[in-house]
């Protein structure tokens, strides 16, 4: 197929009291079928209205606040998907597992993949070196059904995330699955960060496109969810289904259907403890489609030109835990240059009328990001300061007035790996107003 | 006409080769 229906659903999990005490076995698949049950009723619309495909988020079945005792009575056993095993079919072959048996009837009765995010159990001997003391290791898991009911992929999440309810696998795994309608590769939430799977299984596997569950806390000015996951999907040139879950009261919200060129649909809600179904209609091979976003030289540009008079009055300012160099945009239109160690950054603007209530900088960081110092950022950002004071330059702003007419920024990044971020007003992305070019401009479009 | 008002744009460069590789995929604290 040339293109397939694809689905994401942002889903307000139903979470469990919290407990000190493992719960029973029972009580703990009562809550997930009422997950499931939410589930199940979605699953049935994605397919009433042609989805090929559907993505449920992280966590989706039981939530997150676990102990490595509380969340046991929840996991199961979930075996390598050579086995080939129909739990529908087949619900006590792999011994106790539910949940696996419904999610597989969901795919099967309703003729459509299933992405579900559940809890693996695997036996270990107690005396290994890294065998937990309960004698399990407890994985966070994504598993897939296709449209008979078979498992035909299961990947367990590398990245974790203050999980300390999960192990981490010995090392990380690239799961890919193949269809008529495409390659696909997955991973999960905080694994989009790091180059192992995320980038391997599109620059080495070349899937087509990838399945995201995730539980995705939103951090601005760089990492909130639409603006992040759209901009990979631009920057990795694949297509990125993202099921995130969606929780107000931990900024947990922003799904969506992207494609390497634009978002295809995107949901944003912080006023709702509603669910959300996504559809979108997508190329099955974004590779061979036309015109297929060419390979971009990120720093052709700004390294060919003259760096713009650097501004006196440069500062240093925070962006979460890391010190930027920012420079202000003090005129409605020009050209300034920033620069931090070997990164400098470029910007031409224009802005429609000079907001006397807002100020504009123009940021450079290069270097290992935040409190854990593991992962080598480097950004060039022009952002809205959260007020006219320049000490707030870097703290989450949520609304603007200043348009910009044109602006091109660009930088001489020493990475191939440079993902283009545009968040408008109200948290909004702008699908088609923008591109980049292949000697790495970031340019409006309109 | 002129896009809507923009609060943020960026170019957000991973530079994996210069990560630091302490921590194997688990990580303890939040970033």
């Amino acid at each position: 197929l040339d293109t397939f229906i694809a689905a994401v659903y942002e889903h307000a999990v139903i979470l469990p009291n919290e407990t000190e005490t493992p719960v029973s076995q029972e009580d703990a698949l009562l809550l997930m079928n009422k997950n499931i049950d939410i589930l199940e009723k979605i699953i049935k619309q994605a397919a009433e209205k042609g989805a090929q495909i559907i993505v449920t988020p992280e966590d989706a079945l039981y939530g997150w606040k676990f102990t490595r005792e509380t969340i046991f009575p929840y996991l199961e056993d979930i075996p390598d998907p050579q086995v080939a095993w129909i739990p529908c079919e087949d619900p006590h072959r792999f011994g106790r597992t539910p949940v696996q048996a419904r999610l597989s009837c969901l795919a099967k009765n309703n003729s459509i993949y299933v992405l579900a995010n559940i809890g693996d159990k695997k036996p270990c001997h107690s005396h290994g070196s890294r065998c937990p003391s309960n004698g399990y290791y407890q994985y966070n898991t994504n598993v897939v059904y296709d449209t008979e009911g078979k498992l035909v992929a299961r990947y367990h999440k590398y990245h974790l995330y203050s999980e300390r309810q999960f192990d981490v696998p010995e090392k990380p795994e690239l799961v890919t699955f193949n269809t008529t309608f495409g390659k696909f590769g997955i991973f999960t939430c905080f694994d989009i960060l790091f180059h192992d799977p995320a980038v391997t299984l599109v620059k080495d596997f070349y899937v087509d496109t990838i399945l995201f569950p995730t539980a995705w806390m939103n951090v601005l000015p760089l990492l909130t969810a639409i603006e992040f996951h759209s901009a990979w999907a631009m920057g990795m040139r694949v297509n990125l289904l993202v099921a995130n879950t969606h929780h107000v009261h931990l900024n947990m919200t922003g799904s969506g259907i992207y494609a390497p060129h634009s978002p295809k649909e995107y949901h944003y809600d912080m006023e709702t403890e509603l669910g959300k179904l996504l559809l979108s209609e997508v190329d099955a091979h974004p590779r061979n489609s036309s015109p297929y976003p060419m390979a971009v030289n990120w720093s052709a540009y700004a390294t060919s030109i003259k760096p713009f008079p650097v501004q006196k009055n440069s500062f240093q300012g925070f962006i979460s835990r890391d010190v930027f160099n920012f420079t202000e945009l003090f005129e409605n239109a020009g050209n300034l240059t920033i620069c931090q160690k070997d990164l400098c950054c470029h910007l031409s603007y224009r802005m429609l009328r000079k907001e006397e209530s807002e100020v504009y900088v123009l940021g450079a960081f290069t270097g290992l990001h935040g409190r854990r110092r593991r992962e080598y950022w480097q950004v060039c950002t022009m952002l809205k300061c959260k007020t006219t004071n320049l000490t707030t330059c870097g703290r989450p702003a949520e609304t603007a007035l200043t348009r910009f007419d044109m602006f091109s920024l660009s930088g001489t990044f020493g990475t191939e790996y440079v993902f283009p971020e545009v968040l408008l007003t109200k948290i909004q992305l702008s699908p088609g107003k923008f591109e980049v070019l292949k000697d790495g401009r970031l340019v409006n479009k309109n | 006409g002129s896009s809507e008002p923009i609060l943020t744009l960026s170019l957000f460069g991973r530079w994996y080769a210069k990560d630091s590789h302490s921590i194997p995929g688990g990580t303890s604290n939040l970033s």
